[in-house]
Parts: C-alpha cells; structure tokens; sequence
C-alpha cells in the first residue's frame, strides 16, 4: 500500500492510467489529510471489467472501518457497478482504495483493453459543530456550550457566566470576574432564561474609559428568588457604580433602565443552593456623560452654536458682543472654550462679559478733548472730540476727522479707525491784540 | 528802538528777548524755534567767537510771554538745545552781514497764549512786503536814546528800494564801504527818528498780510549806521526760506 503523501488534495489512478490496467493486480491506497478535514473522492475516469457483484476486476473503497461499495463496469454497462460521479466521502481524515484485477479480460476469447480509472480527492473541512458529526467517541457534542468551526478545526466557547474548562470542551459556572469594556453589551445570568445555578458568586465588572455614563437596561423576563417580606433574603442582584451602591434588586419587577452616570460599574449577582428562577438579563449601553447646559452670566455673553445637549468631550465657545470683554475674574481674555470633562462638569467655569474701557483718551497737547455723550465715560461707543487751544494752535487731524470714539479693541479711533490723534499746530502772525493804529 | 511807541501786551507775542553776547531780540517759528541774527551769537569782532556754539547753547538766556524785561527775568529763561548759523555768515568781515541770520531750537516746545505766539514766515514767492514804501513793524528791547528800553517798544517804518537804500550807502563814505547784498533790504527814514538800534538786533521786521490776516516777518534787524541816522539794514528772509524750513523740517 502507497501512503498517499498528506495533501490536500491530489489524484489516484489504476496501475498503467491510461493504458490498460495489468492482469492480477492488487494495488492499494490510503488517503489521509490533516485532522479536522474529511476526504471527498470522486472518479473522473472508470472502466473495468464488468462482472456480477463485480466478481472479477473491482475497486473498492472503505472508510471510518465500513465499506463504501465496490465497484467495475463501463459507463452505462448493464452488468457491474459503475460509480458515475459519485462523491465519497469520509467522516474521520482517512480513506482506504483498493483495486484488484484477476488473470485475465477476455471475452469471447477478446482481449478487452479496460483502462481502468481516475480518481480526484480532495481534503473537505469537517464540520465538527455539525450534530451529525459528533465526536468518534461517540461522547455526543463535542462542546458543551458552543461550537466554532473553522477549516480545519474548531473550538468551544462557553455561555456568558461559564468558563471554558481545561479539556477545551466543557463549560463550569465562571462569573466572579466578568469584564466587560465595549461600548454597549450584554449581560446575564448564567443559562438566562434557563434557571440560573445555585451558589452563584458573580461579579460582572463593566469599565469604560472616562466620560461615559453606563445605562443599564433590564430586559424580560426578569426573575430572582425573592420573598414577601424579607428583602431578597435569598438571591440578590447588587448595582454598584464606583463603590456607591446603586441598588439591590430581586423579585420579578424588572429595575427597567438605570442610568448610572459612571463609566465603571459592577454587578454583583448571588445566589443561594435552591430556586429556578429564570434570572435577569441587562442591555448595557453608554453615553458621553452629560454636562450642564451652559447659561450665560449677561446678556452681552454669545455661546456659539448653542446645542440642545453637552456631553463628555463636547465644548462650547463663548464670545462677547462687540464692545465687551471676556473676563475671567478680572483678567481679559482673547477666547474661551469650556469643555466638557469626564466627571460631567465643565473644565472652567463661564466668563463674562463686561464692556470695553478705553481708558483716557489720549492728552492733547495744546489741546483738550471732550465727551460728546453724557454721562462722560470711557466705555465702548463713548464719544469725545478734540479741539486745540484756539487761536494759539489750530488742529490737524487725519482724513477720519477730529471725533474719537471708543473702539471694541478698547482703543480711542477715528472716523477711519486710525487711532493717532490729532495735533496742535501753532497758529502764526496772528496776536490777540496787533499793533491797530487809529490816528492818521 | 528809537521814535517808536510802547508795545502793548500781546501786540508782538512772537517777540524774543535774548541775552548772548549782550541783549538781543528774536522771533518765535512754530512753538520751539527763535529766529534771531547771527551776530547775536557770533558778534563782529568779538575775541569770544571762538566760543563753541556748546557753550553759546548754554549760555543763551532765551525770554518770551511779556513786554517788560524785569518781568521776563522773573519768568524765567527757555534752555536752549541747538544753535544753527547760517553758513554764509562770516563774523570776522566786520563790513559784511551776508546771512546774518541764525536760528535757536528751543529744549521744551513753549506753551502757546496770548502773549507767546509765533510769527508766520513769508510765502516764498512773495515779494510784494520788499517793494518801496512797504510798512512793515519792528519791536525790540533795544537801546532808545542811548537807555536800554526796559519795556518792549516798536516802530513802523516803510521798506526802501535797493536802489534807494544803496544810493543812500554809497553817501556813506568810509574807510571801507559796507556789503549791502542781494540777502538784504533796508528800510526807515533818512531825515524821521524812527529805527532800530542796538540791542534790537534779532527781532523781526513783520509786515501783516492782508491776504491772510497774518503777520508775516520779512526781516531780521541786522546793522545800521549809528541809529535813526539814515535807513536800517535787515536780513532778507524770503531768501533763506529754504535754510531754514531745511532745519525745521528735519526737526
């Protein structure tokens, strides 16, 4: 017998293919591919001496210990076993094929030239999650929860609240550590909605970067032992949110939606050694956690693009109106952001607005200014306008004219905005008293 | 000044007072310029022209804002910052006043008032304030029969022709014959007393634009022979305009 090299894949064909096979003949072959894999074989070519029950020339296959027929004949032959396109196929990762010729391929005293036959195998993925493949050792399923099969293989996995024990295969309770860090996700009690085991110590631990609030939602049925006057005297569901305890839950009335305004909450599930209540079963998802609305301290203070909700990470930027200064306490500032930190509050608290001073203006030599509005004031839009000391000097101001008006840059500007200010300029040959002579 | 009258307040606010070599008067440009004559600072002959304009610039006494001399003392002098004397002028040809003009940068731009007001200078094309018979004023604290004035006077005298004013000098024999050049006019009376005299040197010869309004300085008292003995000279502002607006400018 030949060992047939471990592929996946590959040809067998009868003693001399394609001239005619040889007389007394046993060739044989074992097929094997990689565990995890099924052998499917099919002939491309077959022509052997026909025979009742095929008696003279056969091939014959076998597989998993049984018989996959034995086969001869011509295509469309009366007498014989032709295989056509039949696929065979393995159940394990083995495939045995056998052909025996006898003395002689006469008939009527013709030397009929049988060429005998092709065959074409392949390696198949066994499906071993499929029930109808369960294991040799006839154990039933081969996992006792869930069952993943990739080509080649495959692997178990345990029900939420179970851990995949060493053998790979079965499933103990296991859920005194569960975390949990998607966004969104759920949780159950072990076999939800089966009955949960007794003795329970679990802790399901869900931990969220900062500045998510976890919102939990109970899904039905939602069942735990309880009693009519003791408060869950026998199984209890603990919500805690860091540290803080949020509630104890049993009974049938579901808790519905928590929101827990924490990104790290656990929950803490105990059961005593009796009951077949169906348990409880929570949707978790998360949001950025809110911060309060921001609310402007004056009525000269904008919030851009004011939104409807403010949550974790967002940020809002607050300008004035023209003419008015962002404070901080007293210190100006030239912008402002308030963002939105992870313990829902907002990383400075909101400015305001107060109006640009412009100071004095600027002394004029020679000269004086004056507050066109009343009261005088310095504020933003106060008015003033410079005059020269008459008719020693006379003024000279730029194109924007002799009117000052307090700028939103807090500085004194003219009509163009220029904010040098006028100057005096003496006025010559003109004494307040010539020389007049009267007499002549 | 001689056969003049008394100033009264703020007749001749641009007036100056100046004490360098000896009294002198001046004229207020803008609020921190006196314009003055030359020999004011480097006087003809004199064994202290080697004096560096440094010192000259310390020592300039500088008065202005009244018409009484004890009083401008009281207020107190303007320190000056910079001399500038027309390159022209030659202090040594003591029969030469070409470019006998100088001018003063005051340290502190002066406060201006009624009584300190600057004199306007002449349109540089303007020639009409030199033609024959002109009258233009002239104030100073110069000396009045033989008293130095201790209160600002001024007189009205009528510019001369150049003609006129060099027929006149060449009447004037001496040892050696005075330059009257094209930088100068004269102006006054031959037979009147009426001119300036020592100690005026420096003010200004103004005549009032009546275009303008303005009072206008045409002239800066420069020299003469004796006092109100014949015509005055002065310095012929219009040609130094742009010496001096080249200064003020720069400034």
């Amino acid at each position: 017998s030949s060992p047939v090299p471990r592929k996946l894949f590959g040809e067998i064909r009868s003693p001399n293919y394609p001239k005619p096979y040889p007389n007394n003949n046993i060739s044989s072959w074992d097929i094997v591919v990689p565990k995890g894999y099924v052998v499917k074989l099919t002939f491309r070519y077959f022509d052997l001496e026909p025979s009742e029950t095929c008696f003279y020339d056969y091939v014959k296959i076998r597989a998993d210990k049984k018989s996959l027929g034995r086969y001869c004949g011509q295509l469309g032959s009366t007498t014989g076993n032709h295989p056509g396109r039949k696929e065979f196929v393995s159940k394990g990762n083995r495939m045995h094929l056998s052909f025996h010729s006898d003395f002689s391929n006469e008939d009527n005293g013709m030397v009929i030239p049988y060429k005998g036959f092709l065959a074409y195998y392949k390696a198949v993925d066994l499906d071993e999650c499929d029930p109808n493949n369960a294991a040799e050792d006839g154990e039933g399923l081969r996992c006792q929860h869930i069952c993943h099969n990739y080509v080649g293989g495959y692997f178990c996995s345990c029900r939420p609240g179970y851990q995949l024990q060493s053998d790979y295969h079965s499933c103990k309770v296991e859920c005194s550590s569960e975390l949990f860090t998607e966004a969104s996700g759920y949780l159950s009690s072990p076999d939800y909605p089966h009955p949960y085991p007794e003795d329970l110590q679990c802790n399901y631990s869900i931990r969220l970067e900062k500045g998510l609030s976890i919102i939990l939602k109970f899904l039905e049925p939602f069942e735990i032992d309880d009693h009519q006057q003791v408060r869950c005297p026998y199984d209890q569901l603990k919500i805690q949110a860091q540290g803080r305890e949020i509630g104890e839950f049993c009974g049938k009335k579901s808790p519905g939606s928590i929101e827990t305004k924490s990104n790290e909450v656990d929950i803490l599930f105990f059961t005593d050694e009796s009951g077949f209540s169906r348990g409880w079963k929570i949707h978790y998802t998360s949001e950025r956690i809110r911060c309060p609305q921001p609310v402007p301290r004056d009525q000269f203070t904008i919030i851009r693009d004011l939104q409807p909700v403010y949550r974790y990470q967002d940020y809002f930027i607050v300008s004035c109106q023209t003419g008015y200064n962002l404070m901080k306490g007293n210190q100006k500032l030239l912008s402002f952001t308030a963002v939105c930190q992870a313990d829902g509050t907002w990383h400075q608290p909101m400015p305001h607005c107060e109006i640009v001073n412009c100071g004095n203006p600027a002394e004029l030599t020679n000269g004086i200014f004056s507050y066109v509005n009343e009261p005088a004031s310095n504020i933003y839009q106060s008015v003033i306008t410079y005059q020269c000391n008459e008719p020693y000097y006379h003024i000279v101001t730029g194109a924007g004219g002799d009117r000052y008006t307090c700028s939103p840059e807090g500085t004194w500007v003219d009509r163009d905005g220029q904010e040098r200010i006028p100057t005096c300029l003496p006025v010559c040959g003109k004494p307040d008293k010539p020389v007049v002579e009267v007499q002549r | 000044i001689v056969g003049g009258e008394r100033a009264g307040k703020g007749n001749f606010p641009w007036q100056a007072l100046t004490h360098i070599h000896g009294r002198g008067g001046g004229a207020l440009l803008s609020d921190r310029w006196i314009l003055t004559a030359a020999h004011t600072i480097f006087p003809k002959g004199s064994a202290r022209n080697n004096v560096s304009l440094d010192e000259l610039t310390k020592e300039a006494d500088i008065y202005l804002g009244h018409t009484n001399v004890d009083e401008l003392h009281k207020m107190g002098t303007h320190p000056v910052r910079r001399i500038f004397v027309h390159p022209d002028y030659n202090p040594n040809d003591e029969h030469n006043y070409n470019g006998d003009i100088a001018l003063l940068e005051l340290k502190y731009p002066v406060t201006l008032g009624p009584t300190v007001l600057p004199i306007c200078l002449p349109d540089t094309s303007n020639t009409t304030f030199y033609m024959d018979g002109y009258m233009g004023y002239v104030s100073g604290f110069g000396v009045e029969k033989n008293f130095l004035s201790n209160h600002l006077k001024y007189v009205k005298l009528p510019a001369v022709s150049h003609e006129k004013c060099q027929e006149w000098l060449d009447t004037k024999t001496r040892d050696k014959p005075m330059v009257f050049s094209e930088n100068m006019f004269c102006a006054g009376f031959l037979r009147q007393k009426r001119d300036t005299c020592q100690g005026d040197s420096g003010s200004v010869f103004t005549v009032l634009d009546v275009e303008s309004g303005r009072w206008v300085a045409t002239g800066i008292v420069s020299w003469g022979i004796g006092c109100a003995q014949g015509y005055g000279f002065y310095t012929k502002i219009l040609n130094y305009l742009d010496w001096i607006k080249g200064i003020i400018k720069e400034d």
